[in-house]
């Protein structure tokens, strides 16, 4: 999980284009 | 609907509504609009622009182009979080299909920024051809992947045919490390199943199918070569890459 911490978060987050 | 070639008459509605919700999710995460790319003055980089690019120091080159290539992942990422099906799957191969497959999507999302009489594709502001890209020191790489974006527009393929080959290319079961193969390759082939309705809706032929299923085996061509030229670049510059490339660049390539 550590390895992919930012990937885990954009997976877990709910964000959309806007906020990116 | 199971693997079926043409779909029953009951698959129908199902096809059309997995089109038009991956339709959807395209659009809502493209990064640029088609009201926007039409506003684009398609304005090309003058030549004093073009030489500033060129003389960039190749670090500061590639720490622009991987910043870029983040940020168009970043609409990646979102994009697959809204394919029916994706956030269903395990994280791990919800992972595992990100970090094989967004790159390549970048690539099928290009051709929507590219202008194929000019040769030039929507890069930092302008449309920008080949050649400012030299410092990067990967001509040839820069070649294929101009070549690609030209044979992908030379389809001219619509905003639905785009998407749903778009989730394919995500949804591939084949990529190494996946846990439930046969889950990911259920999602796959009712998307393919999808692709071919809407090709056949729009009167494209099978060929057009034929063709994007070529077009698979040359986007692995570029991402592997991609992998390659971070390496070479990496073992030069370690420290560059360590401190100046975006996190999420370094997580998704970084082996």
């Amino acid at each position: 999980k550590e390895k992919h911490k930012i990937l885990h978060q954009l997976l877990q987050n709910s964000t959309s284009p806007v906020d990116l | 609907s199971d693997g079926d070639a043409s779909p029953t008459a009951s698959s129908v509605a199902e096809l059309d509504h997995l089109a038009h919700v991956t339709s959807r999710s395209h659009l809502e995460t493209c990064q640029y609009l088609r009201e926007e790319l039409q506003q684009m003055s398609w304005q090309n980089f003058l030549q004093d622009e073009v030489e500033s690019y060129q003389s960039k120091p190749r670090e500061g080159m590639w720490q622009l182009c991987a910043v870029k290539i983040t940020e168009a992942i970043q609409y990646v990422v979102e994009f697959a979080k809204r394919i029916d099906g994706f956030m269903d799957l395990c994280q791990n191969d919800q992972i595992v299909l990100l970090k094989a497959g967004s790159l390549e999507v970048v690539f099928v999302r290009m051709c929507r920024v590219f202008d194929s009489q000019n040769n030039t594709v929507y890069f930092d502001g302008k449309f920008a051809g080949p050649d400012v890209f030299k410092a990067l020191g990967c001509d040839d790489l820069i070649a294929s992947v101009f070549d690609f974006a030209k044979s992908l527009c030379s389809l001219h393929l619509t905003e639905d045919e785009l998407a749903l080959f778009s989730s394919f290319v995500l949804l591939s079961a084949d990529r190494t490390w996946l846990q439930d193969k046969l889950q990911v390759e259920k999602l796959q082939q009712k998307t393919h199943l999808a692709l071919q309705h809407v090709l056949q809706k729009n009167q494209r032929g099978d060929g057009v199918l034929h063709k994007l299923r070529c077009k698979v085996s040359a986007l692995r061509s570029l991402c592997s070569r991609h992998t390659e030229k971070l390496s070479a670049f990496r073992a030069v510059y370690p420290d560059v890459v360590r401190t100046h490339f975006p996190p999420l660049y370094k997580e998704l390539f970084g082996g």
